[in-house]
């Protein structure tokens, strides 16, 4: 079973793996490189000796034969090394957090938590926009008072105009003199009765 | 540092090869080149043990580069330092992407949430100012129809 | 599989980000 080192390859960008694959084919391809530089360079010496019976083929089974060899004991180490690596260097121990990752060490919400938050801002929403209005309801009633103040004390205006009237032709209480007016007005008539019988 | 032990590793690696690819085996290889050219055979395969380590060391120091390793490294050995005060397992991404994204989330909603817990409470605030002075404006009303009714008694 | 990981991986790293961009801005625009 592949353990796919997923949280190492979100850190390096690359899974461990494939990086000692590359590690591998690399050193395994220098190997067989200079093995064959090796045996380029016998055989061109090779050819300075005239008369010599070494052929190629037995220079090549002596390459082969050293090669096995190496190539084994290649991969008995590199096994080695490849866990060393992956137990040591490409490796994100357990108890550690990618930055990226700190705001769930910080906030680890489950999903009821969350939802009851986002529930929460709604309601704070709503509260809001209710809020709002009722700022808008209420700013639009005191406009509408002033109105109606404005009206009210126009109204209170007459009458005080009234009594100013009153005031500045002598009579200050409206309602005394209209009962002395009143009184006046009925004498004026009994005079005025007086008079006509008196002129029949 | 991570960047320590990988070299120490690739250099243990290296002298462990070697050291299994001796001259003797080498020479016990070529046998017959051996014989004929004992000397040539030794700078053969010493400039072949070179040029391994040499080849193996280059490509080590382009995957480093090509990965950007050293810094990586560098910075894991700081990440690991800093949590080695922790020892229960920390979170790991759990495979359903929606869930994961939403801690991250999180802090930005709860900035959110106070914000508008803030707005709320000056509107509300704002607001009972405001009503007070509507309550204000409406007994004020209330007295000027009084006393416009108490004056318009008086004139009936 | 190797490239399933490696792209995996690379949107968990860098998709959060992304989308707290948007997440943010929604949430501006929603406070102006």
């Amino acid at each position: 079973s592949v353990t796919p080192m997923a949280y190492e390859t979100q850190f390096f960008g690359f899974t461990p793996q494939t990086c000692m694959l590359r590690i591998y084919i690399a050193f395994q391809d220098y190997l067989f490189e200079t093995m064959l530089v090796v045996e380029g360079v016998i055989l061109k010496k090779l050819r300075s000796f005239p008369g010599c019976e070494i052929g190629a083929l037995q220079i090549r089974k002596s390459t082969e034969k050293f090669l096995f060899f190496m190539k084994d004991h290649f991969d008995k180490l590199f096994s080695k090394m490849e866990e060393m690596l992956l137990q040591l260097v490409l490796t994100i121990p357990e108890n550690v957090l990618l930055p990226e990752d700190k705001v769930h060490e910080q906030y680890p919400y489950t999903k009821d938590e969350f939802q009851a938050l986002q529930d929460e801002i709604n309601r704070l929403q709503q509260q809001y926009r209710a809020e709002a209005s009722a700022g808008q309801a209420l700013r639009a009633e005191l406009e509408e008072q002033k109105v109606v103040q404005a009206e009210l004390e126009k109204i209170l205006q007459c009458f005080d105009g009234l009594e100013n009237i009153c005031r500045e032709h002598g009579t200050g209480n409206f309602k005394e003199s209209l009962v002395f007016l009143t009184q006046n007005s009925k004498k004026l008539q009994g005079v005025l009765r007086d008079v006509e019988e008196k002129s029949k | 540092g991570r960047a320590q032990v990988l070299a120490t590793l690739v250099d243990t690696f290296l002298e462990k090869l070697v050291a299994a690819g001796s001259y003797q085996r080498f020479a016990n290889c070529y046998r017959c080149f051996y014989r004929l050219q004992p000397e040539m055979t030794r700078s053969i395969y010493d400039q072949f043990i070179s040029q391994l380590q040499a080849s193996i060391k280059e490509e080590i120091q382009e995957i480093k580069n090509e990965g950007n390793l050293e810094m990586l490294f560098h910075s894991l050995d700081k990440i690991v330092e800093e949590a080695k005060n922790r020892q229960e397992p920390a979170w790991r991404p759990s495979g359903i992407p929606e869930e994961d994204v939403r801690s991250a989330i999180v802090p930005y909603l709860l900035k959110h949430r106070s914000y508008l817990q803030k707005i709320l409470k000056e509107k509300e605030e704002e607001n009972r100012k405001v009503a007070q002075s509507v309550l204000e404006g409406r007994n004020k009303i209330a007295e000027l129809q009084q006393l416009i009714q108490a004056r318009k008694h008086a004139w009936q | 599989f190797d490239e399933v990981i490696v792209e995996t991986t690379t949107k968990r790293k860098q998709w959060p980000k992304k989308i707290l961009i948007h997440a943010v801005q929604a949430m501006k625009a929603e406070q102006e």
